[in-house]
């Protein structure tokens, strides 16, 4: 449906010559800078450093990790990029004021399960799902 | 309580600032974590006999039986579970326990709050009580299993050659003048040299205690020779209040979640 379209704006353009608006070339948009590029970071939370070991007897603290980093061409270079994140780019470079980049986020998480102790000295072990990121994306 | 561990490049990310929480930050961090854990606050447990009597050492067992296995969490338990985890011998958690875990959300154990001697003059009946406080709950946790658990040690003594009928009662009401009206749950006939944790299922009458908590009033255990004599329960080898920490007789429910937690606004 694009193809027509674009072959009537060329006509267009053609008969009305004006300066086409700067699209940016897929050169300004590669992630080689890779510091920049999204990926899974790792954070610690310390239940110890908490100091409430004297109430969460397992475990001493999760790896929870984060997500960070940019989102942008080639969207492969990224881990689990998803459909969406090619159509928010192809907004994005259509409308950069407006639209922002795809997000980079978790794509994958695990669970962990806490041993604590309640108000009355009663035991609990509870699965807490979606705790810690296994693997960031574009979205 | 948050720390920041060096990525992979060895270095920390250039574009983040590495400071220390200021107090209300980190007071507030607090606040986020244990609202992810579904804590009102951070629980002010009373640990007067020390952290691992014999319910946190069960809960533990169960802990180590899981952990490695975070990918299924519990669900994955019977894959994972390892007897050789146990830290004890006689083990604490079983294979059955393994069983309910498998469809369990939530497992836990509950501290025995009292512990009666009775001894009735008429028959000369004796009988121990036990309550337990299944009053806060979380909202939305159905119990799938229960278990009101107690450590028989073997016995030397005047009746090592006997066979014993341990029987567990629901008290439905309780009367001044009068023995307390029971349910009998379960029983259980065991040679007097046998030793180790007796686990009784409690399931259905843990459930009325969650939907009622007016109800509990409680287990009564009696034990009665195969002659059919009321005996004292340290006679028959069963470890009270006065035994071992490591052996004190407690319960454990396992839930499964009936309905979606949804986080407060606050």
């Amino acid at each position: 449906s694009t193809a027509g379209r674009r072959r009537q704006q060329s006509r267009n353009r053609s008969t009305q010559p004006q300066e086409a608006p700067r699209v940016p070339s897929m050169a300004d948009y590669n992630s080689s800078d890779q510091k920049t590029a999204c990926r899974k970071h790792e954070l610690y939370v310390s239940f110890r450093e908490l100091g409430w070991q004297d109430w969460i007897i397992a475990p001493e603290g999760y790896a929870a990790n984060y997500c960070d980093g940019e989102c942008s061409f080639p969207l492969n270079a990224h881990m689990n990029a998803t459909n969406h994140a090619i159509v928010q780019t192809l907004v994005h470079l259509m409308n950069p004021e407006n639209v922002p980049k795809p997000c980079c986020a978790p794509t994958k998480l695990n669970a962990i399960s806490v041993l604590y102790f309640d108000d009355n000295s009663n035991v609990i072990l509870k699965k807490y799902k979606n705790m810690v990121v296994r693997a960031c994306g574009c979205h | 309580g948050v720390n920041f561990l060096l990525d992979g490049a060895n270095e920390i990310h250039a574009s983040f600032i590495h400071r220390r929480l200021r107090t209300h930050e980190k007071r507030e961090m607090q606040k986020e974590i244990l609202s992810i854990l579904g804590l009102p606050h951070r629980p002010r447990p009373h640990l007067a006999h020390g952290k691992f009597n014999s319910a946190p050492l069960f809960m533990l067992d169960l802990y180590n039986s899981i952990s490695g296995g975070d990918d299924e969490g519990l669900q994955g338990l019977l894959d994972h579970y390892k007897p050789a985890v146990v830290t004890q011998s006689p083990p604490l958690a079983t294979l059955q326990d393994s069983t309910f875990l498998n469809d369990a959300d939530m497992v836990m154990s509950f501290v025995n709050l009292v512990e009666n001697d009775r001894e009735f003059s008429a028959d000369r009946r004796h009988h121990k009580e036990f309550r337990f406080n299944l009053s806060q709950i979380p909202e939305g946790e159905a119990v799938t299993a229960s278990e009101f658990r107690i450590y028989k040690d073997c016995v030397s003594n005047a009746f090592k050659n006997e066979t014993f009928i341990i029987s567990v009662y629901q008290v439905l009401q309780e009367h001044e003048d009068r023995e307390a009206d029971l349910f009998l749950l379960d029983a259980r006939t065991l040679w007097a040299a046998e030793e180790g944790w007796l686990e009784f299922d409690i399931t259905a009458t843990s459930n009325l205690w969650v939907m009622s908590p007016q109800h509990n009033l409680g287990l009564q255990l009696n034990v009665r020779t195969s002659a059919g004599h009321s005996m004292m329960l340290r006679d028959a080898g069963l470890v009270g209040r006065d035994g071992p920490h490591s052996k004190q007789p407690f319960m454990v429910a396992f839930f499964k979640v009936s309905e979606v937690h949804v986080r407060t606004t606050r």
